[in-house]
């Protein structure tokens, strides 16, 4: 095991960048968002604003939460709710800079983290699965 | 960093077991599994038969895509396909005695991975998030 080069590693190094990650817009409703997420096939993904800052995260369950009635899943809702009235706010980010340790933290209670930099803009998300591909690499003996 | 404390660890060890386990069976119909996957907050959960062996897993965007119509979200076929019917089955597991290296390759592609015994009996899922965790606390320095 080599140590030092994993720990160097960085978010920018290991993030999908922002073009290749389906996201959807803070003003779009949930029937939007919901057809986003069952056609790209995520449970949940960024949200950003009209100039591309982060401003949340989108899921299937919160959005079922939303239109689960006493009786039924009242899907037509979905075009009544906006995504910023339900979206979760409270998501840790990443800079590029940020080393792996820093990285592996974040993604510890979260599917994903978002990379954005100093000014909010969206610049990619690192997911558990490239953390744990690359402790997969450093970890062979 | 000492590898071999947690080259060592066993799945046995790390994972969540079976009672705490939310999980759906067989011949339920999607109708039921949609609701237990929305209280109970998970996108997947296991499938167990009525012996409680594991079968397979089944999730929120499996049951999404079968009831996607060309209009709507036709909710009311939930209660007419069955979980056997869609459920995942190409999912790989592992047994309480797999070590850290096996248990970490089985969740690079799999938020969580089922553990079972060699009679395919169901003893407790192995989460990314343990993995995790186990790292975070063998990689300080
Ligand atoms: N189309 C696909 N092809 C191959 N494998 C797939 C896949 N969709 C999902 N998976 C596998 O399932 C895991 C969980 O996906 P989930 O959508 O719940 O959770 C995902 C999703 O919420 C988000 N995510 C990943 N890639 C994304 C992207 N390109 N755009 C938007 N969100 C993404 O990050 C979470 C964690 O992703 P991670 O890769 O660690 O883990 C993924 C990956 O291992
Ligand atoms: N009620 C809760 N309290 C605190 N944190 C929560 C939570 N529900 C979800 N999370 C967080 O979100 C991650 C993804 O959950 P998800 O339901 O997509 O994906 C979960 C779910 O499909 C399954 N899972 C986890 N615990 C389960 C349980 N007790 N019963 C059934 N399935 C479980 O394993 C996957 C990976 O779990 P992991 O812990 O690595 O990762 C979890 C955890 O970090």
């Amino acid at each position: 095991i080599k140590p030092l080069p994993l720990l160097n590693l960085t978010a920018g190094s290991m993030m999908i960048s922002s073009e290749k990650v389906a996201h959807v817009q803070l003003n779009n409703p949930l029937e939007h968002a919901l057809l986003i997420l069952v056609k790209s096939g995520y449970s949940a993904v960024p949200v950003l604003d009209m100039h591309y800052k982060f401003k949340g995260i989108i899921g299937k369950t919160v959005i079922l939460n939303n239109v689960l009635g006493i009786e039924r899943f009242e899907m037509e809702r979905l075009s009544d709710i906006t995504v910023s009235e339900v979206m979760n706010v409270e998501v840790p980010s990443v800079k590029q800079s940020d080393h792996f340790l820093t990285c592996l933290k974040s993604v510890i209670d979260h599917p994903f983290v978002c990379v954005v930099d100093q000014d909010g803009y969206f610049d990619g998300i690192l997911t558990r699965r490239a953390i744990l591909k690359e402790m997969n690499k450093y970890i062979h003996i």
